[in-house]
């Protein structure tokens, strides 16, 4: 989902 | 992974390897901020919860484990080395930065995408991660004399800032849905709170002089 996307970014 | 994000990374790797370099061949962390480093050990151990549960990539997770490694080892350094603590310049270190802690705290806790333990650690980081340069950046104003290498570093860690805010902005415009108004106002913030150090440091560059901030 949306909120998760950033998490591919440290 | 587009171009921005891996000069982001890589300058920010980059930052990383020059402070280890000072630390562990020349046995000094003259003008470097303890508060500093120990915030950001805390921004990567909230942010990276996640390393064993949620996989990403083989490359995400070695990076994290980089940087979670460093930020840890450069305290260890700083704190207990025989040798390199001496050099620590703890008379000039003197922000109060655990305080700086509570407000992003809250603010994580009010202020996120999903109220969920991960989920709020992982903001936390976020904010906490824009002002845990103040430390270092007061300690600068106050030493006024900067050595090469505690310069490159500051740098790095500013170029690795803006090189996110590029990633974000082709992001934004190639990937749907990709709107993260938290990650984006704290990253332009803490983006800001370089600009100063950079004038100087490109002042510096151009006329070929050593790097000095006014008092």
């Amino acid at each position: 989902d949306d909120a998760e996307t950033l998490k591919d970014e440290l | 992974m587009n171009i921005f994000r891996l000069a982001g990374d890589m300058t920010h790797l980059a930052s990383v390897l020059v402070l280890l370099l000072k630390i562990h061949t020349i046995k000094s962390c003259a003008g470097i901020s303890l508060k500093t480093q120990e915030l950001f050990a805390i921004v990567f151990l909230t942010r990276y919860l996640d390393l064993f549960t949620n996989f990403i990539s083989i490359y995400n997770t070695i990076m994290k484990l980089i940087f979670l490694g460093s930020s840890f080892s450069i305290v260890w350094y700083i704190r207990r080395h025989r040798v390199v603590r001496r050099s620590y310049d703890k008379d000039q270190d003197t922000f109060r930065h655990f305080f700086l802690m509570w407000p992003c705290l809250i603010l994580a806790i009010f202020i996120n995408e999903k109220f969920t333990l991960k989920e709020v650690m992982w903001t936390f980081s976020i904010y906490l991660e824009a002002i845990a340069i103040l430390p270092q950046l007061v300690m600068l104003q106050r030493t006024r004399n900067i050595d090469n290498l505690t310069g490159q570093y500051i740098f790095l860690l500013g170029a690795y800032r803006a090189f996110y805010i590029l990633n974000w902005i082709y992001r934004y415009f190639t990937e749907e849905h990709y709107v993260h108004w938290i990650t984006w106002v704290a990253g332009v913030i803490q983006t800001l709170l370089y600009g100063d150090f950079f004038y100087y440091y490109f002042q510096s560059w151009k006329n070929n002089v050593k790097l000095e901030l006014p008092a």
